[in-house]
């Protein structure tokens, strides 16, 4: 079964499972215990090394499982985690576990141009206008009428000793926000990396200000990104291309690591996103068979009640117009041939002499014929007429 | 009646030189 096509061949919307986006990608730690070695924590040594990469692992046999930071003992206490994705997902959670107490205050950032800019999703902390100028998040959701980034209590710790950081995208929409209708959720939900900001470990009191104390590391594990593949409705799955990226297996005529635009020859229409109703696949323009390369036009496409505004672009074997559809001048439509016949237009062949210009009829063939000249091609005299010596009034009347 | 077709051999190209056809 084709999840992007229906039982008849028609398109329809798709989209990749949902999968954790960050299993298996590098995590990039600001700080990780054991360099230079300490009894707990060698990098060296991969039986006591604690690597950012037991964040993301799939976990199994490996032993220690927790990534720690190496010891905190002064302001500020920021230890950041990031999280290429290799590509843009849509995210639906984002969850880490936490190895030991975990801290009161954690931001948690998005980037959508591979990390060149940041954006926050949401902040978790017990003290949510001391750390990040906000109010605490309302019981029912932003009041916007859009996805906004709030604040959220910390991370509970847990009776074993750690605690779970959750986020859900649903918490930071306002209820009734579809994916299918709402661009702005569509743009809040897409992240190509993702960064999560432990601020302040639990232990060092209630305010950002206060020195450490006492040294410090965070420890954490299974850092999950929950999304698909962002694909804009047109693909099931994600594969990795011939250098290892990420990208779309794109369906419906689109292109681009996301689906994001037409194929070349699929511009009869504008690019748009699937969604569940609607496949708005890219169609192919129409041009007979005679053209490889087409261009969009807007102007013909509102004219024609919004259904097509391909124009197809050097059209071969002698046609010519919008769609490859009639013969260029010089050539006439071979009635016995299909449109997209190779041969569909044959030339005019209009004589020398006897024609009074090249062009022939589109649809019969007909050449102009000078005064007492007839025949398809205005080789011959008229009956009534023979042939003179002259090129410029090649048949004259019979005496 | 069916006409021959035109005779480019019968024709006189002495005044009409720039007219005359690479045939």
């Amino acid at each position: 079964a084709d999840p992007c096509h229906d039982e008849g061949g028609a398109p329809r919307g798709c989209v990749p499972g949902l999968v954790n986006a960050a299993l298996g990608r590098e995590v990039l730690a600001s700080s990780t215990c054991g360099r230079p070695p300490t009894r707990a924590c060698d990098a060296s040594d991969p039986r006591r090394a604690h690597p950012a990469a037991l964040l993301t692992s799939a976990g199994g046999t490996a032993n220690p499982v927790c990534w720690h930071s190496d010891w905190l003992t002064q302001v500020p206490l920021n230890v950041t985690l990031t999280v290429p994705l290799g590509k843009a997902f849509e995210l639906v959670f984002v969850s880490l576990r936490f190895c030991s107490t975990p801290p009161t205050s954690v931001a948690l950032l998005k980037s959508q141009d591979h990390g060149r800019s940041w954006a926050p999703l949401g902040f978790f902390s017990s003290h949510c206008g001391l750390d990040y100028g906000r109010q605490p998040a309302p019981a029912d959701g932003p009041a916007g009428p859009g996805p906004e980034a709030l604040c959220f209590p910390e991370p509970q710790a847990q009776p074993d000793g750690g605690g779970l950081l959750a986020f859900s995208v649903q918490d930071s929409s306002p209820p009734g926000l579809d994916l299918d209708s709402s661009p702005v959720l569509q743009d809040w939900v897409t992240a190509t990396d993702i960064r999560i900001v432990l601020t302040r470990p639990a232990m060092l009191g209630d305010t950002r200000d206060t020195p450490a104390m006492v040294p410090y590391s965070y420890s954490a594990t299974e850092l999950q990104v929950g999304g698909r593949c962002k694909c804009n409705g047109h693909s099931s799955r994600c594969l990795l291309d011939t250098q290892g990226h990420l990208i779309c297996d794109c369906r419906h005529g689109t292109e681009g690591p996301d689906c994001g635009r037409c194929k070349p020859f699929y511009c009869d229409r504008p690019w748009q996103r699937a969604t569940a109703r609607e496949a708005h696949a890219c169609l192919a323009c129409s041009c007979n068979g005679h053209a490889r390369r087409c261009r969009f036009n807007m102007e013909l496409y509102r004219l024609s009640g919004r259904r097509s505004g391909g124009v197809c672009l050097n059209c071969r074997h002698n046609t010519a117009g919008r769609h490859c559809h009639y013969c260029r001048e010089g050539f006439y439509r071979d009635p016995g041939r299909a449109p997209s016949d190779r041969r569909a237009c044959r030339a005019c062949d209009c004589h020398p002499v006897g024609a009074a210009g090249k062009t022939c009829n589109q649809t019969t063939g007909q050449c102009p014929c000078k005064d007492g000249v007839t025949g398809l091609t205005c080789n011959r005299c008229a009956p009534g007429f023979q042939q003179s010596r002259s090129p410029v009034a090649p048949c004259v009347k019979t005496p | 009646e069916v006409m021959p077709t035109l005779d480019m051999a019968l024709f006189d190209w002495t005044d009409y030189e720039d007219l005359k056809p690479d045939v």
